[in-house]
């Protein structure tokens, strides 16, 4: 059954798909200080990461009761200011701009270290 | 995840990927899909990343991710990640580097700094080859002539152990393809993306290789999936990333 996939045919015709499936596109001024290249983005869609957050806290509650993020924004700021430049200034900027606490910005940008496992 | 990249019969190369994530990340029974993949869907974006008002490379990110999962540097080379699992992961080298030991990369700032400072297809695959790195990863490297494609497998906390596979390594001659499995081992019967998408990259044929038929092959389950944030589409010889968000309506695979 692997041998072909699940609906029996390779897919045709799906390019282009409809314009609304298209995602926003912005400029990063890498000529601008790490604390700064970040704050457009993340102010016009700091809703969105709130939200992402949001969901991987109710996940861990189911097990954590709250307290995983206890720990995440008492220590996970302690490896951003290990990081090597500019990437923890970044991550300390995009804290700044969206008022989300610097550890849970650090959960966010070492996920796929994490997730490896 | 899925990268692929094909070369058409002139000798130009198509770079394309689906980014999967949230396994196991919440499963809502109502609307069947993943908590956290939904989440990121809304967040995703293209980014333009200038120096001195003029473009150095193009991503596609996760708005507030500093690192590169996608990225291309226009007319040199086009690069994605893919997740490589391993028991002996990237948390192992989390806990090293709390206790001291700084002399490993991140994976996704390691990709940042080959975006920024790379120069060359040959450069920015020496770069991703030999640094050692803090987790485990596939990193699939494009460049902009015919056969520049390469498939990096990397362990992690060595310098010395990356295994290069080239597209003509590969025995297809006109693609190579990635999923998140060790190419020289059978990817596991209750994941196999591999084997239906060559089966669709061969039906395709290298006449038809292009940015649409990447997208068909990318709008194709299991290769879609509910994991499915988007598909990026790359060209680099004229510096064209087109991005897409993905959705797989049932019945689809949960991965």
């Amino acid at each position: 059954e692997s041998q072909l996939p699940p609906t029996g045919k390779c897919k045709n015709g799906a390019y282009p798909p409809e314009s609304s499936r298209k995602v926003p596109k912005y400029v990063i001024n890498l000529d601008l200080p790490p604390e700064q290249r970040w704050t457009k983005l993340v102010t016009e869609n700091k809703q969105g990461l709130y939200n992402l957050l949001a969901a991987i806290r109710n996940l861990t509650n189911v097990i954590f009761h709250g307290k995983l993020f206890i720990l995440i924004d008492k220590y996970m700021p302690l490896i951003v200011n290990t990081l090597p430049y500019p990437f923890g200034e970044e991550i300390a900027g995009i804290a700044n701009a969206t008022g989300i606490p610097m550890g849970e910005v650090a959960l966010f940008n070492l996920f796929y270290e994490i997730f490896t496992v | 995840c899925t990268s692929v990249i094909v070369e058409d019969t002139s000798g130009v190369l198509y770079h394309a990927r689906n980014l999967d994530f949230g396994l196991f990340l919440g499963w809502d029974f109502m609307n069947h899909t993943w908590l956290v993949t939904e989440a990121l869907r809304p967040i995703v974006v293209e980014l333009d990343y200038q120096r001195q008002g003029k473009t150095l490379f193009r991503g596609v990110n996760f708005v507030g991710y500093v690192g590169i999962l996608t990225a291309m540097k226009p007319n040199l080379f086009s690069l994605t990640m893919d997740e490589r699992f391993n028991l002996n992961g990237g948390f192992i080298g989390i806990i090293e580097w709390l206790l001291g030991d700084h002399s490993t990369t991140w994976m996704g700032f390691l990709t940042r700094q080959v975006m920024e400072n790379a120069t060359s297809y040959t450069v920015a695959q020496k770069m991703l080859a030999t640094t050692k790195l803090l987790a485990p990863a596939y990193f699939i490297l494009g460049g902009n002539k015919s056969g520049e494609a390469c498939v990096i497998t990397r362990d992690r906390g060595s310098n010395t152990d990356a295994d290069i596979w080239t597209m003509a390594d590969s025995g297809n001659e006109w693609f190579i393809l990635e999923t998140n499995y060790d190419h020289w081992k059978k990817p596991p019967f209750f994941d196999d993306r591999r084997t239906p998408a060559i089966k669709c990259l061969n039906q395709m044929g290298q006449k038809n290789a292009s940015v649409s038929g990447l997208f068909n092959l990318l709008s194709t389950q299991p290769n879609l999936n509910k994991l499915t944030t988007y598909t990026a589409l790359m060209q680099v010889n004229i510096n064209k990333m087109e991005t897409y968000l993905q959705y797989c309506s049932d019945p689809c695979w949960p991965w």
